[in-house]
C-alpha cells in the first residue's frame, strides 16, 4: 500500500522500502532452502573445476543420446521411471569421486550423496563413468566392485562385481542405479568403487582431480511423493 | 495479468529480482544468476473478484453491476498468483555434488482476484 496508508489485505502499515527489501530477500533464502530440502546454505569446499563440469554434462549428454537411438536399449519415454513425473520435483545429480586408497594394481574410488536427496528420493537412473588410459595394444581386463558400508560403518560389503574387457583408451560407462538406490535405502551415503586389473599396469585412470577425465557418477532422481492411499 | 506500475492500487504483479551475488550465494549457485522472485498486491473490489482481465461479456457485466451495487453485502476478494512457472537452479550441494533440478511454482508470472 502506498506509504501511510493501511495494506488492505493485511491491516498492517505500509513498510520502509529497505525493510521491505530485507524481508523478501529473506523470504527468498528461506523458499529456496525449504524447496532444496538444505537446512542451510552450503559452505563448498572442492568446487568441481570448470573443465571436468563441462567434459560430464557433454558425456551425460552424448550418452542419453546413444541410449535414445540404439535399438534395444530402453528408451526415456518406454522407460516408466523415467517418464517426466507430472509436477513431481526431480533431480540430475553430479557425483564426482574422491580418491581413496590404491596399489599398483587397484584404486577406490569414493562418492558422496548428501543425507537430504538420499532420505527423499527414489533413484530412477544412475551411470558410472570412467576413462580409461590404456598403455600399449591388447586387451586388458579389469573388475569393478561396487561397495557399500555395512549399516555399522565398520566393514565394507560388496554390492556387485564386473568384469570389463578395456581395448582401447577413452570413456567407459557402467549402470550403477541398482547399487545406489540399495545405499539411499539403507541410509548411507558413500558408495565405493574398486578398480582392479590383473598385474602390474599402473593406473587404469587418466588424470588428476583437476583434469577433466576424472571419474563421476551421474543420478537422476525424483522426491518421493507421500503414499497416497487411494479410496474408492 | 497486470505489472504494477507507479502508485497502481489495483491487483497488480510486483517485480523483484534476488541477485545471487548480492546475497553471497553465488558460490554454491551455479546458474541462474538471480531469482526473479515477483509477488501479487493491490486491492481487490468486489466487482473485480472472479475475472481474469476485463468484463469479457454482457453477462459479466451485469454481474459486476449487481456485485457493485451490493459491495457492503461481502467482503474483497484477494489478489493472488494466476500463472506461475518452476525455477531451474545449477547448484553444489553439501558433498559438492552438482545438482539440477526444476522447482515448481517458484515464479509468478501473473496476477488476478479471486
Amino acid at each position: 500500500a502506498p506509504k501511510g496508508v493501511r495494506c488492505p489485505a493485511c491491516g498492517l502499515a505500509a513498510l520502509a522500502p529497505t525493510t521491505q527489501r530485507d524481508v523478501l530477500i529473506t523470504l527468498a533464502k528461506e523458499s529456496i532452502l525449504s524447496k532444496l530440502r538444505l537446512p542451510d546454505r552450503p559452505n563448498i569446499t572442492q568446487p568441481t573445476s570448470r573443465g571436468a563440469l563441462l567434459t560430464a554434462l557433454r558425456r551425460m549428454r552424448a550418452h542419453h543420446m546413444d541410449a535414445a537411438v540404439s535399438p534395444g536399449m530402453p528408451h526415456d519415454s518406454s522407460n516408466p521411471h523415467l517418464r517426466p513425473g507430472m509436477g513431481v520435483q526431480e533431480y540430475e545429480i553430479l557425483s564426482f569421486a574422491e580418491s581413496g586408497s590404491s596399489t599398483s594394481h587397484s584404486i577406490h574410488l569414493h562418492f558422496h550423496f548428501t543425507g537430504e536427496l538420499a532420505g527423499s528420493t527414489e533413484i530412477l537412473q544412475a551411470t558410472l563413468y570412467l576413462f580409461w588410459a590404456v598403455p600399449g595394444p591388447g586387451t586388458h581386463p579389469v573388475t569393478v566392485r561396487l561397495l557399500k558400508p555395512d549399516p555399522m560403518g565398520l566393514n565394507m560389503t560388496v554390492v556387485s562385481k564386473t568384469r570389463l574387457e578395456v581395448q582401447r583408451a577413452g570413456w567407459a560407462t557402467l549402470d550403477v542405479g541398482q547399487a545406489v538406490q540399495s545405499l539411499f535405502n539403507q541410509g548411507s551415503q558413500r558408495l565405493t568403487v574398486e578398480l582392479e586389473v590383473a598385474g602390474d599396469w599402473g593406473a587404469p585412470l587418466l588424470g588428476s582431480h583437476s583434469d577433466s577425465h576424472w571419474p563421476f557418477v551421474a543420478a537422476q532422481a525424483r522426491a518421493r511423493t507421500p503414499h497416497r492411499v487411494q479410496r474408492r | 495479468g497486470i505489472d504494477c506500475s507507479g502508485d497502481s492500487r489495483m491487483c497488480c504483479r510486483k517485480e523483484f529480482f534476488v541477485d545471487f551475488k548480492e546475497i553471497g550465494w553465488e558460490d554454491w549457485i551455479i546458474q541462474p544468476e538471480g531469482y526473479h522472485m515477483n509477488y501479487c498486491a493491490g486491492l481487490c473490489p468486489l466487482h473485480m473478484a472472479g475475472i481474469p482481465g476485463l468484463a469479457a461479456s454482457f453477462h459479466t457485466a451485469v454481474l459486476n453491476l449487481i456485485k457493485a451495487n451490493n459491495a457492503d453485502a461481502a467482503v474483497d476478494s484477494c489478489c493472488v498468483p494466476t500463472q506461475r512457472r518452476p525455477l531451474s537452479l545449477l547448484y553444489y550441494d553439501r558433498d559438492s555434488n552438482v545438482v539440477k533440478t526444476d522447482i515448481p511454482d517458484m515464479i509468478v508470472d501473473a496476477c488476478g482476484c479471486t
